[in-house]
């Protein structure tokens, strides 16, 4: 799975969300990624969010929609991420990972599982990691 | 702090001989996307560029290097959102088709419905002349590969795929 959150100049956010799906899954399976508030969501007044992982599990928890939840009681981009992730890592015993984005521009790429490419673009600098707690940057 | 844009390239388990490519196509597309904002585009036109490039990266699992179902075929789901309008489009279990994501803000631009699935997205897709790819161009020596692993009764796709906890 692949994704994308964006906030432009005059702070419109977006998400976009693709995938493949899972390993040998079954034919006419669908995941959580084309489910609105699973795979993705993009509200002016929240953020944005795009997840990546089991997608049975992401849609079982809505995880894109319950980050941009905890968005709304206040907690930042990395706060609710990291909240949404851990429900659902205690609630359905699954991993994932998300990139996301409030109307302001913070930003977070967080994930419970060992491994995630991600990679951030703002003020001409470029972010990018893999493994947890990797947060490398340079000029775009 | 605006604009920005930031990529994934999918949570799991990425083999360390796959790592380095992984790192470079989240940053190429990041940096697609980063263009398109300073050039004034709209959030909505860097997610759609950022991810088609990706799903044109073969080493991620969308579009070209897709995994493969159970039969050894490639379906493929996208979904893009405005936060502007709360519009949204998506598509479900389509083939042949090289950018699921621009065919998903296809649905969400040019029809009142939020997702369509296989062959009516199949339909839809010609009848907006998007052109259609042979489904062999989508899948890569890498995904058959792992499709033959999991082919086993006691294999573990979701563990294979996702990984260890972090």
């Amino acid at each position: 799975t692949v994704g994308a959150v964006a906030v432009d100049s005059e702070g419109n956010v977006a998400c976009a969300t693709s995938t493949g799906g899972m390993l040998n899954k079954m034919e006419g399976r669908v995941g959580d990624t084309p489910c609105i508030g699973s795979g993705g969501y993009a509200d002016n007044q929240m953020g944005a969010v795009s997840t990546t992982g089991h997608g049975e599990a992401i849609m079982k928890v809505t995880l894109a929609r319950l980050i941009l939840f905890h968005m709304e009681q206040g907690h930042s981009p990395e706060a609710a991420s990291d909240l949404g992730l851990a429900y659902m890592k205690s609630r359905v015993e699954a991993l994932g990972g998300v990139v996301t984005v409030d109307p302001q521009g913070h930003w977070a790429a967080r994930f419970s599982s060992k491994q995630m490419s991600w990679a951030a673009a703002q003020k001409d600098m470029l972010h990018y990691g893999l493994y947890g707690g990797e947060h490398f940057t340079q000029s775009i | 702090m605006l604009p920005v844009v930031v990529v994934h390239g999918g949570a799991g388990h990425i083999p360390k001989e796959r790592a380095e490519k992984s790192m470079e196509g989240v940053c190429s597309a990041v940096r697609a996307g980063y263009a398109v904002l300073k050039r004034g585009g709209s959030s909505m036109d860097a997610v759609v560029e950022a991810v088609t490039q990706l799903e044109n990266n073969p080493a991620f699992n969308a579009g070209c290097g897709s995994v493969l179902n159970v039969k050894g075929e490639v379906e493929m789901d996208a979904i893009v959102m405005d936060g502007k309008t709360l519009g949204s489009g998506a598509v479900s279990a389509v083939r042949n088709i090289a950018n699921p994501v621009c065919l998903a803000r296809l649905v969400m631009d040019k029809t009142s419905h939020t997702c369509l699935t296989a062959e009516g997205a199949s339909k839809f897709a010609r009848s907006m002349g998007v052109a259609e790819v042979p489904m062999e161009s989508l899948i890569t020596e890498y995904a058959r590969m792992r499709w033959r692993k999991n082919l086993a009764a006691d294999a573990k796709p979701v563990e294979c795929q996702m990984g260890k906890m972090g």
